[in-house]
């Protein structure tokens, strides 16, 4: 958070923006269901905070080294629910766990969620001298208020979350009165028709947004293979997670003078020129040598003591990363290379032991380089912090994909914000802390990043409903990176990013402020899509609280007035309904341009919306339909009304299936 | 069959403002499952009564069959997990 909102452009330093125009978003209430806070935290100071909002109705439970008085102005609220937890693990010790019984953290997820959502200015934070500047939250003024349904469980040797529990957070939660729920919990892939409305997490759900409450919520971490988003319910907003535009190139340089930049945070002192190996049987005698990082292990450790070992690994988790520095440090080694394919998640070697990630191109320079000289040596300096060009921005590895396997129509993941080496606060039990804060990445830190711009919005648009403020980050979204560079998406090979990979793209919140046109979304609708999915009248009147009867037949899935069209399984020609609402000036005339995908003929209906004091609401019509002549894969496009002030521009997603509920491995 | 697993009751909108009044509906109708009051208390986990009603608690098999065939249930299902993110 030490950059992540000037890359967003939410800048503290330019007085006229979103930030300042809502003084940082006072009155926001931004409630956080994970596994605690840590609120003695300099990032939950309340300096400058106003009064707590009048409509506040929750509070500050006391129990295990958390007293009602460790709240404040900023953190408002502080809850724990364990029962769900306790009766599932029958043999769980209260007394003995590390956890707190309370809603003071031990895990450190939370507080860094929370801080990254509403944290105060922390002036001069940084990671060993990395990364550093003033860290805040989205909404630095916004308050918080923390339900930990979360639990630090030694058995599992991590953290686990009860349905129940969560239940309860959220019913809690809707009580206080929170404005926006961030929640940073998945659940498992694959999806099973149990979770979706019978999924407590949606259920639940359903009920914060329709009493206005936004919730946001993390689409997993399970790329880049497809269909691997989670918490797909069209009423949450689904976020998928990029990369800033900041590194930590770690200078590299060899015997033969060539500088390589590898990645790492690395700060420890430099190794300055040092015998380099990559264990290899050059001699051809009968000994046992190994250059996979998961096997160093195999080599005799002469070859690797006093050296710095390059291996390579197509491991894509820092598990590679650990294990392979333990094998060199035992063997008396001084340092680590590894090649493997990027992931971004890299996180620092114990003990500041250097060791450093190239990606297999450039792992192979420095092999080619071993294998050229009889004693190649190498040089090591401590990691630097670059921010800006010519840092990309790309879809992280990590980051679950569409399309929504419960119901692929239905876009998802909604959005993309930030959410890799995201230096926040944390407790002091993490393992990662340093003073206090930590670099994590996940869609769990891009979460609190859409939920900190949402409550800005919040705070300059009170009446919209939860659905307008997913319309106004969709349709606004940034396509390419804040200065205009492509994104690309990381996969098994790099492509370029598809709605598939990150919604309607990189949240750009100043655009969202205005959107001109929203696609708006009631009970009504939500009604629609819950009959067009096959539920029952019964259990729809039970879960809206009304009596409902879907019409027969049961209305088309793409009639839902989400901010995108995603049509699965188009065979000739199909129309569908849109409707747009006005937030702009009254007397506003759009147009729309269609950028059809590939091969496949878009007609709106009609081509200019005119709206006035009387017409605030318009509806529209698009027929689509394929001049493909095979099952196809997804090929993609948009849709944008513009009034040359605003462009209002939504995600096409079709894929043309001449042969219906097909699938063939050629 | 015969272990008891916490299962979330979930039973949709309110039907009534006040929460004590759902929490209590949520007792009785435990109770009328299991046959006591007792029963009830002991069995159940969380009232849910806020924003939506329903509740948890531990029921068996065939007592969270029972339970989701009375037609105010809309479902019922064993509780689950979530991870951090």
């Amino acid at each position: 958070t030490t950059r992540t909102w000037e890359y967003l452009g939410l800048s503290s330093a330019n007085p006229k923006n979103l930030l300042n125009d809502t003084n940082m978003g006072d009155q926001v209430i931004i409630g956080v269901i994970d596994t605690g806070v840590w609120p003695e935290s300099e990032s939950f100071n309340d300096n400058g905070v106003g009064p707590i909002p009048r409509k506040w109705k929750g509070g500050c439970e006391s129990g295990e080294n958390f007293r009602s008085t460790d709240c404040n102005r900023k953190l408002i609220g502080a809850k724990y629910f364990i029962n769900g937890f306790l009766a599932e693990n029958k043999g769980f010790n209260t007394t003995e766990s590390r956890d707190y019984i309370s809603a003071r953290d031990f895990d450190g997820h939370g507080t860094h969620v929370a801080s990254i959502a509403g944290g105060s200015f922390v002036p001069n934070v940084s990671y060993k001298g990395l990364a550093g500047g003033t860290l805040r939250g989205g909404a630095p003024r916004a308050r918080i208020a923390m339900y930990k349904a979360c639990w630090f469980h030694e058995e599992l040797k991590g953290v686990t979350c009860s349905d129940s529990d969560i239940m309860k957070a959220i019913d809690e939660a809707i009580h206080d009165g929170v404005d926006v729920l961030s929640i940073s919990l998945v659940g498992q892939i694959p999806l099973n028709s149990e979770t979706d409305i019978r999924d407590e997490f949606a259920t639940g759900l359903f009920h914060a947004v329709a009493k206005g409450i936004v919730v946001v919520c993390a689409g997993g971490n399970d790329g880049p293979a497809a269909q691997t988003v989670v918490n797909i319910a069209p009423w949450i907003l689904t976020v998928a997670a990029t990369t800033l535009d900041r590194s930590f190139p770690t200078p590299i340089t060899l015997g033969n003078n060539k500088v390589i930049l590898g990645q790492a945070t690395y700060t420890g002192p430099e190794l300055g020129l040092t015998s380099l190996v990559y264990p290899e049987n050059a001699r051809n005698n009968n000994e046992t040598f190994s250059g996979v990082c998961e096997s160093l292990n195999l080599n005799p450790n002469y070859t690797m003591a006093m050296k710095v070992v390059l291996c390579f690994t197509a491991s894509r988790t820092n598990a590679a990363i650990s294990r392979a520095a333990s094998f060199v440090k035992a063997a008396g080694g001084l340092g680590l290379i590894i090649s493997r394919n990027p992931v971004y998640t890299l996180s620092p070697c114990n003990d500041d032991f250097p060791c450093v990630a190239v990606d297999y191109e450039l792992g192979t320079d420095i092999l080619s380089y071993i294998r050229s000289t009889r004693s190649p040596v190498v040089k090591i300096q401590r990691s630097r912090t670059l921010s800006g060009q010519p840092v990309g921005t790309k879809v992280v590895n990590f980051s679950s994909r569409g399309p929504n396997s419960m119901s692929p129509a239905i876009l998802k993941p909604d959005i993309a914000a930030p959410g890799v080496r995201i230096l926040a606060a944390t407790s002091p039990n993490d393992t990662l802390n340093v003073g206090g804060f930590a670099m994590l990445s996940g869609t769990s830190m891009a979460t609190p990043v859409i939920s900190g711009v949402i409550a800005l919005l919040k705070a300059l648009h009170p009446e919209w409903s939860p659905a307008a403020f997913r319309s106004a980050i969709v349709t606004t979204a940034w396509r390419t990176d804040p200065f205009g560079e492509q994104i690309f998406a990381e996969g098994s090979s790099r492509k370029v990013s598809d709605p598939f990979d990150y919604g309607g793209g990189i949240v750009n919140p100043e655009k969202a402020a205005e959107p001109g046109l929203i696609y708006d979304m009631g009970p009504q609708d939500y009604i629609l899509y819950l009959c067009s999915a096959g539920y029952n009248d019964s259990s729809i009147s039970q879960l809206v609280g009304q009596i409902t009867v879907c019409s027969n037949p049961k209305p088309s899935v793409l009639d839902v007035n989400l901010p995108s069209i995603t049509i699965p399984n188009l065979k000739d020609e199909v129309t569908l309904t849109r409707t747009v609402t006005n937030v702009g000036l009254v007397d506003s005339v759009y147009k729309v341009s269609v950028e059809p995908p590939l091969g496949v003929r878009v007609v709106v209906t009609p081509e200019t919306l005119v709206f006035n004091s009387k017409t605030i609401s318009v509806s529209f019509t698009v027929r689509v339909s394929t001049t493909h002549k095979i099952n196809t894969g997804y090929y993609f496009g948009s849709l944008t009304w513009t009034d040359s002030v605003h462009n209002v521009v939504i995600p096409l997603s079709v894929r043309t299936q001449i042969l219906q509920n097909y699938y063939d491995e050629n | 069959e015969t272990e008891s697993k916490v299962h979330i009751v979930y039973l949709g909108e309110k039907k009534h403002h006040d929460p004590e009044f759902v929490t209590e509906s949520h007792h009785q109708m435990l109770a009328s499952l299991l046959g006591s009051k007792k029963d009830a208390d002991d069995s159940m986990v969380y009232s849910y009564r806020h924003g939506f009603s329903g509740f948890a608690a531990k029921l068996t098999k065939s007592q969270a069959k029972k339970i989701a065939d009375l037609p105010e249930v809309v479902h019922v299902i064993p509780d689950g997990f979530h991870e951090l993110a």
